[in-house]
């Protein structure tokens, strides 16, 4: 699963998800990834997700829907919303999950719970960052 | 008016040493940053969000590095289904394509659903028709498929058939 999050000039949000599935996966199955609030959520002025991980684990919880509420009605940060999801929601589940997610002022979070995620950001300092593992 | 920033992932999962070779993990993170850059550089002029991140997602299934477009998994019947979605934070718009076999970038037909129909998400051979119809690239399904993920099919299929497939590895799974 590939995916991207953003935000521009104009304070506006976006996100995108694309995946092949999973491997041996059953000729139908659909993901999370294209279902809204599953596994791509955007709205201004909170918070744009992009999921990767199990996707009927995503679908069940709502997942980037999930980031969007318990910052809009919790009063959680990006942080706190994405680390919840990611570490005590689906780790509880022994489920694989990673993220990425940006909020209204360019604050980005990458939470995952697995050996690791290819991941990369340019922050508002325009610093350009990649990484793959833990580290 | 904000300071732009940008985020893209290429997947979660195990990164076992052994299923890549150092010169794969170099160009991984290549790609990684090509798509990073594809975004940005639409951003820095004064473009969308919305147009940011299907560009960096764009560069990211054109890589055979990543579970997406050229590169994606293969399904039980050794073809490809792919998923897409993208949203606009701004008015909550939002399209998406899935189980499609033919378009070269399914996250471009997912935006042509959102700008282009009265439907948030098509299935299938209509949302391959659809997206051939809105003029974007078809290919056949071959096009996406790597050696990678014809080993990696055959190898949970020979598990399969002696019975141990419930101790097939997050990598052999999902790469």
């Amino acid at each position: 699963t590939v995916g991207a999050v953003a935000l521009d000039r104009q304070g506006d949000l976006a996100a995108a998800t694309s995946t092949g599935g999973f491997n041996n996966k059953p000729a139908g199955r659909v993901g999370d990834t294209p279902i809204v609030g599953a596994g791509t959520y955007a709205r201004n002025g909170v918070c744009a997700v992009s999921c990767t991980g199990q996707g009927e684990v995503f679908m069940r919880r709502v997942a980037a829907y999930d980031v969007a509420a318990r910052m809009s009605y919790g009063g959680q940060t990006l942080r706190q919303a994405t680390d919840t999801l990611v570490f005590d929601v689906m780790s509880g589940h022994k489920i694989g999950a990673g993220l990425i997610a940006i909020d209204a002022f360019g604050q980005v979070c990458a939470p995952f719970n697995t050996l690791g995620m290819a991941r990369g950001w340019i922050g508002t300092d325009g610093v350009l960052n990649v990484a793959t593992h833990k580290d | 008016m904000s300071l732009p920033a940008i985020a893209i992932h290429g997947g979660c999962g195990t990164l076992a040493a052994n299923l890549q070779s150092e010169a794969d993990w170099a160009q991984t993170r290549a790609h990684l940053e090509a798509a990073l850059r594809a975004g940005w550089k639409i951003l820095t002029a004064g473009g969308s969000a919305l147009d940011a991140v299907e560009a960096a997602v764009v560069v990211l299934e054109d890589s055979p590095h990543f579970n997406a477009g050229h590169g994606a998994a293969l399904t039980e019947q050794s073809v490809h289904e792919l998923d897409a979605s993208i949203m606009d934070g701004a008015t909550l718009a939002a399209g998406g394509v899935c189980t499609v076999r033919a378009i070269r970038n399914p996250i471009r037909a997912a935006r042509a659903v959102m700008d282009q129909s009265d439907c948030v998400l098509l299935s299938g051979d209509a949302a391959d028709a659809f997206a051939r119809s809105k003029g974007l690239p078809t290919v056949a399904n071959g096009y996406f498929t790597t050696e990678r993920r014809v080993q990696a099919l055959a190898s949970l299929k020979a598990r399969a058939a002696r019975g141990t497939i419930g101790l097939a590895s997050e990598a052999e799974r999902h790469g």
